[in-house]
């Protein structure tokens, strides 16, 4: 469609924005609830970089999540989208347009929950990670296959509640292998900061 | 806009449809995984209308849920919508076009797993529920207010994970309270049945 062509061509813009400046921008997509400002907050303690990260939080409306990630030191910036299922590259120009990225040498930019709508309207970042947690149960892969591959990264999350949820682990990966064998795969419990490393590595970022 | 406009009218025309036949028509909306098919099997169980009950399970791709759903002996039908994230009017209306439904008292439309675009797109039923689920964390219904406004009835499910997951099952419910005053608040735990019992009597289902 039209608007999908046209985002795209923003995205493209967006890009080259950040290539100019030397950004590393990461989009952060995934489920409802699955852990994505927990894994932001636990990368950003890991790396110790203060105000050297950006980070843009994208809901549809509330401050909570830009709230929770200040707390860790980097820049962030609240963008609500009102009804839209998704973060679009003219919301991010905006959103850029109004930081200050002087010394700034990593963006996430945290997606609105949903497992569908963000797979379609690309930022121009140059890593897209998802993130499902195992809590959503065991089909959530193989019903969303769109999103999972755009992913250069795969997150499966709350690795802590496979028990009592009754969710095979191993199953999930091997969806996960099947429906984009090209992505990595990272299991976590990001409250506990477990597998976060291994995302920094999967992500490329330099500690 | 203008797709929302022609779907509402579809959906008064579905409506109709349902009325003339005295099919109580049910749509289960809510996150991805938070409990939607476990809420309808454990509510089938209960009824015990075999074939009288109608369930049309929606979701982007795969017959997952519509074969979870006929275990339980109810008519079933599945649509996938693709990439779109919300089941329509439309679709609705094709999807009973299709079916058998003399003697079917009750309809059960399973929306696609997604807090956003399904409370935009009424589909005729006469009942609207919303399914969130204390895996998803503290923020789900301040952060998704447009929806949660769409329900009859809202549902918390996995109750039973909420000390691991250390949400406050009390303030979910004030946040309900806020965004939905006349919506009716169910607790529950879909696999266990425990509260089922309580959404048949909400959703004015006779047992
Ligand atoms: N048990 C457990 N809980 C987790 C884990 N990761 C996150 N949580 C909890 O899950 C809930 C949701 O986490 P968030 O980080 O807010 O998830 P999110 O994806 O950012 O959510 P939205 O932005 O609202 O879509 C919170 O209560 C977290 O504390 C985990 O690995 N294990
Ligand atoms: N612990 C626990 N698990 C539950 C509960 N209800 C559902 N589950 C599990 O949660 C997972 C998802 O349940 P589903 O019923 O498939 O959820 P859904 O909303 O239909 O999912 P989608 O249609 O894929 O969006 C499954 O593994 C269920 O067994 C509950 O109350 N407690
Ligand atoms: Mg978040
Ligand atoms: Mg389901």
């Amino acid at each position: 469609k039209d608007l999908l062509a046209k985002n795209r061509s923003l995205a493209k813009k967006n890009r080259k924005r950040f290539d100019r400046s030397n950004i590393l921008t990461i989009d952060i997509m995934g489920s409802i609830g699955s852990g994505k400002t927990s894994l932001i907050k636990a990368i950003l303690r890991r790396l110790g970089m203060g105000q050297k990260v950006a980070v843009i939080a994208g809901d549809l409306t509330t401050t909570i999540d830009a709230e929770r990630i200040e707390a860790e030191g980097a820049r962030v910036i609240q963008v609500n989208t009102g009804k839209e299922c998704h973060l679009d590259a003219n919301l991010i120009r905006r959103a850029i347009d109004t930081m200050k990225l002087d010394d700034v040498k990593l963006l996430f930019i945290e997606n609105v929950g949903n497992l569908i709508c963000p797979g379609e309207f690309p930022l121009g970042a140059h890593k897209r990670l998802v993130v499902t947690s195992v809590t959503e149960g065991p089909y959530t892969i193989v019903k969303h296959p769109y999103i999972f591959r755009e992913a250069d990264v795969i997150v499966l999350n709350k690795t802590d509640l496979a028990k009592p949820m009754k969710v095979n682990i191993a199953q999930l990966e091997r969806d996960a292998q099947q429906v984009n064998p090209g992505a990595t795969f990272v299991k976590t419990n990001a409250v506990k900061g477990i597998g976060v490393q291994r995302v920094i590595d999967a992500l490329g970022l330099k500690t």
